[in-house]
Parts: structure tokens; C-alpha cells; sequence
């Protein structure tokens, strides 16, 4: 995971 | 992006698009919760504040800005179009949603990935997405009849918090690191509350009659 863009859903 | 998601998105999609052509073509929001929809329109501007962060692709960046964009002119209509806002029924609408806007910021001050801004916020959206369509239940109960668009509208709603489980199960299987306990724990209790609904929906489909909810 890359460190912060473990928002990648909606 | 798997199908389940897509599959997911395209269906909250359209639980939206129905909503919308509901108002706009019975130029009327009876039996739709405004509460919810400002509670949607809350839940939307919390998580997407990393809009102007973090860029994941050009398809997330769309579908943020529709999300937004949609929430806020649904909240708009039934807040300030004359003849939308006639027919909006508050004496039928009385959940006291803001007790579930601090109950959901409480718990994301406590539980949250990192002690950031965004990420608090993020957190507050997952935990107010979970129970925002509460207000919208109790109004469908309360007013037992359902009219059809408002009826597929939360079918949607539904359809779309269930194929994301579908999508976490299938990443949890296909991706060696993927945990994410905050989002998917929540995401069962919102799957769950649909429950009821569910069952109704699918008797008044199976007999094929109206929809109605027991009170």
C-alpha cells in the first residue's frame, strides 16, 4: 500500500 | 478495480440518479428524508477533502466531485425549490440526526487510522456513512407506503453497501496486504441495516404489490 493513498474506494 | 466495486459504485450511481429524477419529475421529495441527504452531503465533504491531497486516478476524482456535486443540489431542492420544498413533510422527518453527526465524530476522534485532519475526517465519513440512511428508514416506516422510486432508490443504496462487501472479500482474497478493519466493520453494520428493508422489498417484488413496511 502505498503510504497515503490507502483511500482508493469512494 | 474489480467487478464488485465497479459493480458498487455504479450502483450508488444510480440509487442517486433515481433520487434525482424522482424530484425531478414528480417535482416532489415526499417520503424522502432530508435529513439523510444532508447527512450524504456531510459524509461526501468530510471524505473527499483529499481531493486536493491525494490523486488516485482520473475515475476517483470524477465520481468524488458527482458525489458531491449531487448530494449538495438533492439537499438544494428540497431545501430551496419552491415547489420540491412544498411537499417536504418535516412532521414525518424528526430523527435527530446531529446526535449521529456527534456520535460519529466522538467515535472518529477515539478510532482512526492516523491522528491527522484528513484522517479523522475520514474516518467521521465511514462512521456517518454507516448510519445516515437511519433517518431515511424511519420515514419510510413511519409513513408505511413506499412509492416506487423511493423504494429502488434504497434498494440501490443497499445493492451498493452489499457489493462492496462483495469487493473487500475479493481483495482481502486477491490482495496479500489488504486490511482495513475501520471501513469494512462499518460497512457490515450499514449493509445490516438494510436487513429489514430487504426482506420487505423482496416479499412486495416476489407477490409483486406495493411495497410496504410493517410500522
Amino acid at each position: 500500500v502505498v503510504k497515503g493513498k490507502i483511500h482508493d474506494e469512494l | 478495480m474489480n467487478i464488485f466495486r465497479l459493480a458498487g459504485d455504479m450502483t450508488h450511481l444510480l440509487s442517486i440518479l433515481v433520487l434525482l429524477l424522482k424530484i425531478y419529475a414528480t417535482k416532489s421529495c415526499s417520503g424522502v428524508s432530508r435529513k439523510t441527504q444532508e447527512l450524504y452531503a456531510i459524509v461526501f465533504l468530510a471524505r473527499y477533502l483529499d481531493l486536493f491531497t491525494d490523486f488516485i486516478s482520473v475515475y476517483n476524482t470524477f465520481m468524488k466531485i458527482v458525489f458531491i456535486a449531487s448530494s449538495l443540489a438533492i439537499v438544494w431542492c428540497i431545501r430551496v425549490h419552491p415547489m420540491v420544498k412544498r411537499s417536504y413533510d418535516k412532521d414525518l422527518d424528526t430523527f435527530r440526526h446531529y446526535l449521529l453527526v456527534a456520535a460519529s465524530f466522538l467515535l472518529a476522534l477515539f478510532l482512526h487510522e492516523k491522528f491527522t485532519f484528513l484522517e479523522i475526517f475520514w474516518a467521521f465519513s465511514i462512521y456517518l456513512e454507516a448510519v445516515a440512511i437511519l433517518p431515511q428508514l424511519v420515514l419510510l416506516q413511519r409513513s408505511g407506503n413506499v412509492d416506487n422510486l423511493t423504494g429502488q432508490y434504497v434498494f440501490f443504496l443497499g445493492a451498493y453497501r452489499g457489493l462492496y462487501i462483495l469487493n473487500w472479500i475479493y481483495r482481502y482474497l486477491t490482495e496479500p496486504r489488504f486490511t482495513r478493519w475501520i471501513a469494512c466493520v462499518s460497512g457490515v453494520v450499514q449493509t445490516a441495516l438494510y436487513a429489514d428493508f430487504f426482506y420487505y422489498y423482496f416479499i412486495s417484488w416476489k407477490n409483486n404489490s406495493k411495497l410496504k413496511l410493517p410500522a
